[in-house]
């Protein structure tokens, strides 16, 4: 049993296209930079939820060695098995010879888009020790710098992309804010304190957050995170917080303070339309005292992760 | 020696489940737990 957890978060929309083995099978995944291990659905689950998605079939794979370790990923709600395998990822034209875990079980998935989960942490958090497939396109001189960035289109349906190796300056406007990490196993960083209208308004003494791709929302402690919706106005139902699509408009701007540097959301990156009609803030609680910063605020800024030096850079998207 | 990946933006797995009626029985099922991810003490 691994130590690693991960993602049953619904709202997560972004992924990409990889393709693992020879010849490539294709599979949509989920670019995650909580997490570092790559997971794929395979022939041997047949739940509804592998029954949704494309399947790996080491059969069809030349390339694929199997190393049969049994592994097993924990979430909030239920566990993903699996075993543990070798193949080669292509990524767009480039191949990094990797692994994958190719059995899983996971019912949360079922009506994702995505089929797996592609993870862009640290090796420490990786499960068996298995080396991330960032890390073998590093050590195998397949890109240039030891870096890769992130772009999340807040509006088209397309634009988004993951960069491998460099940032891409169509990407972002004005200056890069580097950040150092706090801790090299997530993208973990310290924050000053969360304002609006040049009052905090959450994370008074300072928190720590997560800056993760495979979190949909922008996620902290119960008490700061009700602090910030009844700031904004916002009704809590069935642990969301409700607000009123027409008032998006006259909503305030909520401001992350990071490294001496300010990280303005407006209203209209951090409330979003659910069903009928009914809109929510992308503010959520959760037990402990991290925060995670998802898609929401990555929307708003590209974001590059400098594993190198172990620093998050961050500019204006 | 750059490679870039495009990301589509695809639709959330709780629209779909709204579409159909069952987003409220999944969220009562999978409550979503998003610390469980990065600490196991949560899950």
């Amino acid at each position: 049993v691994g130590p690693e957890s991960m993602t049953n978060d619904a709202c997560l929309s972004y992924y990409g296209v990889i393709s693992i083995g020879t010849p490539p099978q294709s599979f949509k995944v989920i670019f995650d930079t909580g997490s570092s291990n790559l997971w794929v659905p395979s022939i041997y689950c047949n739940s509804a939820a592998c029954n949704n998605h494309a399947k790996f079939d080491p059969r069809g794979s030349s390339t694929y060695r199997q190393n049969g370790r049994p592994l097993s990923i924990t979430y909030g709600t239920g566990s993903m098995t699996g075993i543990l395998g070798y193949d080669t990822v292509t990524l767009f034209s480039i191949l990094a010879s990797s692994f994958c875990l190719s059995q899983t079980e996971a019912p949360f998935m079922q009506n994702m888009q995505a089929d797996g989960i592609f993870g862009l942490a640290y090796p420490s958090l990786s499960l068996s020790s298995a080396t991330p497939v960032f890390d073998n396109m590093m050590n195998g001189g397949l890109i240039n710098l030891n870096l890769f960035s992130v772009y999340l289109s807040s509006n088209n349906q397309r634009g988004s992309a993951v960069t491998f190796g460099g940032v891409d300056t169509n990407h972002y406007s004005g200056s890069i804010t580097w950040i150092p990490l706090s801790k090299e196993l997530y993208c973990q960083i310290t924050v000053d304190s969360v304002s609006g209208n040049g009052q905090a308004v959450a994370c008074n003494d300072g928190c720590q957050a997560i800056v993760d791709t495979g979190t949909s929302m922008i996620v902290g402690p119960q008490s700061d995170i009700d602090n910030i919706n009844a700031w904004l106005g916002a009704s809590s139902q069935n642990g969301e917080y409700i607000v009123n699509c027409s008032n998006i408009g006259q909503m305030p701007d909520v401001t992350f303070n990071i490294n001496g540097n300010q990280f303005t959301l407006p209203a209209s990156a951090y409330v979003y339309q659910v069903q009928y009609s009914s809109c929510i803030t992308g503010f959520g609680a959760t037990g402990g005292n991290m925060w995670t910063l998802g898609d929401v605020f990555l929307k708003q800024y590209y974001s590059i992760y400098k594993r190198g030096q172990n620093m998050l850079g961050l500019a204006k998207a | 020696c750059l490679v870039q990946i495009p990301l589509e933006k695809g639709k959330r797995a709780r629209v779909v489940l709204e579409e159909q009626g069952l987003w409220e029985e999944y969220r009562q099922k999978y409550p979503y737990n998003p610390m469980a991810k990065f600490d196991g003490s949560f899950a």
